[in-house]
């Protein structure tokens, strides 16, 4: 049978939480063209020793929370972004240049424990 | 903040945050580019950031650049059909990313006017200029012809890829690039048309607006095509 995970629980376990960057927050408005903002996302969560097979973890993970186990001056493994996309931007610089870049590692796909 | 934000901007390539004062017009190629890049990443579809489908190039960086050249002979058009004499000068100076440059291509943005309905036939002509001479006084000495070709009914903005340009920007990474634009009205409709337009030259000489639009390609990014083994 399966042991009853406490309620609230799975809710403050590591995962991709949203977050939308808007460029006019930032000011950047004034110099990026398009997008006007992006899904950048977060990772938040907590990585316990018993779950981390669980949550999408590195073997690194795994042993870095048996040693937090063993000695608690290791620090627990953390909520980390495991898969990354890039965005593309269109922006104008200084030189009336407009530019169309990508960028790598912009976007939070997945989250795990690391 | 002021600090974070320069850290991030030198991550992004930048030294600090552009300040514009207006937006240059976006070629609807570029806004096509982008729109397909955002279609892609919100649907999880894999995407080749090191080819621009749309030109069918190699690339991972597209900059346009806009003319900051002068017009010669402003006085009235010839009666032999040439309309307008132009030297387009493009400040390549940015393009200095350690990759190559793939293409170059040259919009001439004809403006709001239609001439598609006067079926208006214009020659186009880029030639290089080799020596600028006196900046803006004197005329200047062309080099190669890179583009002739006979346009009819033009509406909206023409595009002629510059092969030789790439060619030279590779071998020599030049800073920066004079071309010399000569635009003609085929001499039969030109009477015709002068008759129905008060000077379609003269408004096509306010209304023209010249970009180059150059994909470069960064090898330290990009992995050099590979040919598939048999």
């Amino acid at each position: 049978a399966a042991i009853p995970i406490p309620k609230g629980l799975c809710r403050n376990l590591c995962h991709r939480h949203q977050l939308f960057v808007n460029f006019q927050d930032l000011g950047w408005h004034k110099w990026v063209i398009a997008p006007k903002g992006f899904m950048a996302n977060y990772c938040h969560g907590d990585c316990p020793f018993t779950m981390t097979t669980y949550l999408n973890s590195s073997n690194y993970a795994f042993m870095q929370a048996l040693m937090h186990m063993a000695d608690p001056r290791v620090p627990k493994a953390v909520c980390i972004p495991t898969k990354l996309s890039p965005i593309s931007m269109l922006y104008q610089d200084n030189e009336k240049n407009v530019i169309l870049r990508h960028y790598e590692d912009m976007v939070v796909d997945e989250c795990g424990c690391g | 903040s002021e600090f974070q934000d320069y850290d991030f901007l030198q991550f992004l390539g930048l030294k600090k945050a552009p300040s514009p004062h207006r937006f240059q017009p976006v070629p609807r190629i570029l806004r096509k580019i982008i729109r397909a890049r955002e279609t892609a990443a919100a649907s999880g579809a894999s995407q080749d950031l090191c080819y621009v489908k749309e030109l069918g190039v190699r690339g991972n960086l597209l900059r346009l650049l806009p003319d900051q050249g002068f017009f010669l002979n402003t006085q009235k058009p010839s009666q032999d059909g040439s309309c307008l004499q132009k030297v387009l000068s493009f400040n390549l100076s940015a393009v200095k990313e350690k990759g190559k440059l793939t293409m170059a291509q040259l919009i001439l943005h004809l403006g709001p006017r239609s001439y598609h309905y006067l079926q208006l036939e214009l020659v186009v002509a880029v030639s290089v200029v080799q020596d600028r001479g006196v900046w803006g006084r004197s005329h200047p000495k062309l080099g190669r012809l890179l583009v002739q070709k006979s346009v009819l009914g033009p509406q909206g903005s023409l595009q002629f890829n510059l092969q030789g340009v790439v060619k030279d920007w590779n071998r020599h990474q030049l800073k920066n690039l004079d071309l010399y634009l000569e635009i003609l009205v085929k001499e039969d409709r030109y009477s015709r048309v002068n008759a129905q337009l008060d000077n379609p030259c003269n408004q096509l000489m306010h209304s023209l607006h010249a970009s180059l639009l150059v994909v470069t390609l960064n090898l330290k990014h990009c992995h050099p095509s590979s040919r598939k083994k048999r």
